[in-house]
């Protein structure tokens, strides 16, 4: 199946969404 | 009995694979047997999305900012971070030594880029460690099959982008056997 992959500042741009409080 | 494995939550955006982080210390004067390096060696938590990393991460020491001889790895769910685990067994990792500062900074990019899927290697990448000693930090990653040389060069080519390493950094891959060896050639009855 397809990978899933994501860049630094995909990552980074999460580490403060609400989600992750 | 066999653990539950996390599941990302609602909204959340889904790792490739599950990881769970681990913390070591050495205990001053005792040998590392494979017995002590076991109990050694605590689990954190293990963790299925991007926001669950935050979580973990978010509230962990930075290695920088360790003291004595402590390890964080971060490994695949289901695989120990120890030479004698069969996925790492027939493995190896590349190892890069850092002067001190430079710990925090390359172990984030190192393990977002694990975490991202960025070494395009399939199923080779076990984990990754960092590891703060006296005088220098050193950050490795582990594959399952050291012979593999395509799948070590890239994650060789890798490494050196995603770290942004000063180009006089010195890369040096290790296979574990060759890590057991060196071991018990320490030991007093070898």
């Amino acid at each position: 199946g397809t990978r899933i992959i994501y860049d630094r500042k995909f990552l980074l741009d999460r580490r403060n969404s609400p989600i992750a409080q | 009995t066999k653990k539950k494995m996390v599941v990302p939550g609602a909204g959340e955006h889904p790792l490739q694979y599950n990881y769970t982080f681990w913390y070591s210390r050495r205990t001053p004067g005792r040998p590392a047997s494979t017995q002590s390096y076991e109990q050694n060696i605590k689990q954190i938590g293990s963790f299925a999305s991007v926001e669950q990393f935050w979580r973990f991460y978010s509230h962990m020491i930075r290695p920088g900012d360790l003291t004595g001889h402590s390890d964080f790895h971060l490994f695949k769910e289901g695989i120990k971070p120890m030479w004698e685990d069969d996925a790492n067994k027939m493995g190896g990792k590349w190892i890069i030594r850092l002067r001190k500062g430079l710990a925090s900074r390359c172990w984030e990019n190192l393990i977002l880029a694990m975490l991202g899927e960025q070494f395009m290697v399939g199923e080779e990448i076990c984990g990754a460690v960092v590891s703060v000693r006296f005088q220098e930090d050193i950050i490795s990653i582990w594959n399952k099959t050291a012979s593999d040389q395509g799948t070590t060069a890239r994650i060789r080519d890798t490494l050196r982008r995603v770290l942004n390493l000063p180009p006089n950094t010195i890369m040096e891959y290790k296979t574990h056997t060759d890590s057991i060896k060196y071991s018990l050639g320490r030991l007093p009855w070898a």
